[in-house]
């Protein structure tokens, strides 16, 4: 594992510890798209159904427990518990799951290294995470006041992304036989999407000024 | 030798 690969995972990882400590600490989810945060439930599951079948690493198998465990926990919270669920955005966060999902399920149908369903799943997985946090991004439009950690969140979300891409260019300089075109692909085409956002981030971090996105 | 899978990322 190369430095670039391990400073992308640190970074998804403490994204998701920031928005766990967020919800947790203010007993708000205020602001979070319980869309996005679905999307990202069936990222991981479609992702990870290798957990059953393929040993990697304890690193691997240990990271994607937390990703699957932390994720599902912010789902229940969003939903279930009593205090935090009301504080949901639920009127403000209206992007329709179909408008993304099916698209990719199509894609990954139609373009896949392999067609089995493991593969496709994966493909499928692959696609859907370049565009799962559009709820999220449209939320964050709609919502006057975003508070500091919830624009970290999304902040820390896209780098690892961006930190991925360079630890792609990596392997592909010195690993031989490393092709990985539709993932390289998706991962350009989610790095994209954070553009507008990382310029409203910094802008905001520079001036000293709380974030807010021009709609 | 295979190509790479990249199955060995998160």
């Amino acid at each position: 594992m190369n430095v670039f690969r391990l400073a992308g995972d640190m970074t998804h990882l403490l994204s998701i510890i920031v928005l766990l400590l967020k919800i947790n600490a203010t007993r708000s989810c205020r602001g979070i798209s319980l869309k996005t945060q679905e999307l990202y439930a069936v990222v991981f599951v479609c992702r990870y159904l290798d957990l059953f079948t393929n040993f990697i690493s304890l690193y691997n198998t240990v990271m994607k427990i937390i990703f699957l465990v932390s994720t599902f926990t912010i789902i229940y919270w969003m939903r279930f518990h009593k205090v935090i669920r009301v504080t949901y955005d639920r009127e403000q966060d209206t992007f329709r799951y179909q408008f993304l999902v099916l698209p990719c399920l199509v894609l990954a149908l139609l373009l896949n290294n392999e067609f089995t369903a493991m593969e496709v799943l994966w493909t499928f997985s692959i696609y859907l995470e370049a565009v799962a946090i559009l709820p999220q991004l449209v939320l964050l439009q709609r919502t006057n006041n975003i508070d500091n950690l919830t624009g970290n969140y999304v902040f820390l979300l896209g780098s690892y992304r961006a930190l991925y891409i360079l630890n792609w260019v990596y392997r592909f300089m010195t690993e031989k036989h490393y092709r990985q075109y539709l993932v390289w692909i998706s991962g350009i085409v989610q790095t994209i999407i954070y553009i507008d956002f990382f310029y409203y981030y910094i802008k905001s971090w520079r001036n000293n000024e709380k974030l807010s996105l021009p709609a | 030798e295979e190509e790479s899978s990249g199955h060995d990322e998160l």
